[in-house]
């Protein structure tokens, strides 16, 4: 068996001045989740080390460098799936939290269930000890200024993301 | 959106899929990411995907089944991947990109979008791209 890893940073329209950041941080996501199956961790040990260093990184739309919603707010979503079991966790639309992703562990790992939302994901973070973070702590000046360029009222949100970071 | 997918040496599949949404979404949108199935998909006896793109595009078409299940097929993940976001732009106008193996560790990164930074990692290489062709 040939152990790998595959990361991603987001499809879409990447201005010139971020590719190579983009890719930087990409790379180093993949190294690590690289260095997690040599050293014999598990598969989905290794793709949780991947997101969570992308969500750390600023550069990408998740965790810290998440974009906004209308009303300027950061809610993000999260799933991971265990191909051995088909065990699966997720949460949506969570806020506060800085790694959506290894919550979303939880959800799998401590949960009969496979997603927990909104304020329910909260208090499940909270009941797991897993800190909440100001909000102001996952977003960045780029996604204030992506957020203002597109914050036309009458903007269809769909039409807007076309062609943009997914 | 940030995703990765994984072999492990003990043959296991794992994917992770994690997002802020979509720029100025509506309060409590959410997309296809913590969808399974959606969002992303991992079984051991077919492959595992991790995508990125259009939400909304991706939940109409399930893509990361969609992915699988040409794989199921005999489709590589390479062609499988085409194949479906060919078919998601084609049916729902989505554009997106995807990250996948199969159980012997064979990987693709594809899309439809203009770019998505991607990295793959194995046999002590890393093959990594942002643009189409790289």
């Amino acid at each position: 068996m040939l152990p790998v890893v595959v990361a991603h940073g987001g499809a879409g329209h990447i201005p010139k001045d971020r590719a190579e950041s983009a890719s930087a941080g990409v790379r180093e996501a993949t190294r690590k989740g690289y260095a997690i199956l040599k050293s014999g961790g598990s598969a989905v040990d290794a793709v949780i080390e991947a997101v969570t260093i992308l969500e750390n990184n600023p550069r990408f739309n998740a965790g810290r460098g998440s974009v906004l919603n209308v009303k300027g707010e950061v809610e993000m979503d999260a799933l991971v799936m265990d191909g051995r079991t088909l065990a699966c966790g997720a949460v949506a639309a969570v806020r506060r939290v800085a790694n959506p992703i290894q919550l979303a562990r939880l959800v799998m790992d401590k949960t009969s269930h496979v997603c927990l939302a909104a304020d329910g994901a909260s208090q499940f973070a909270s009941t797991m000890g897993i800190p909440e973070v100001a909000e102001e702590s996952l977003i960045t000046d780029y996604a204030i200024k992506r957020w203002k360029d597109n914050l036309p009222p009458d903007a269809d949100p769909v039409e807007a993301q076309m062609g943009k970071m997914g | 959106t940030v995703g990765a997918v994984a072999v492990d040496v003990q043959g296991n599949l794992a994917c992770a899929t994690s997002t802020g949404g979509m720029i100025n979404k509506m309060k409590g949108r959410v997309g296809d990411t913590p969808c399974v199935g959606c969002g992303a998909y991992a079984d051991n006896q077919i492959g595992a995907v991790a995508p990125t793109g259009h939400g909304e595009a991706i939940m109409r078409v399930v893509l990361s089944r969609h992915i699988l299940f040409h794989m199921e097929q005999g489709k590589s993940p390479e062609e499988a991947s085409d194949l479906s976001l060919d078919y998601m732009l084609k049916r729902v106008s989505g554009l997106g990109g995807v990250v996948v193996v199969d159980p012997k560790g064979t990987w693709a990164a594809r899309f439809s979008s203009q770019q998505m930074p991607w990295a793959a990692a194995q046999q002590e290489q890393l093959h990594y791209g942002v643009f189409h062709g790289e």
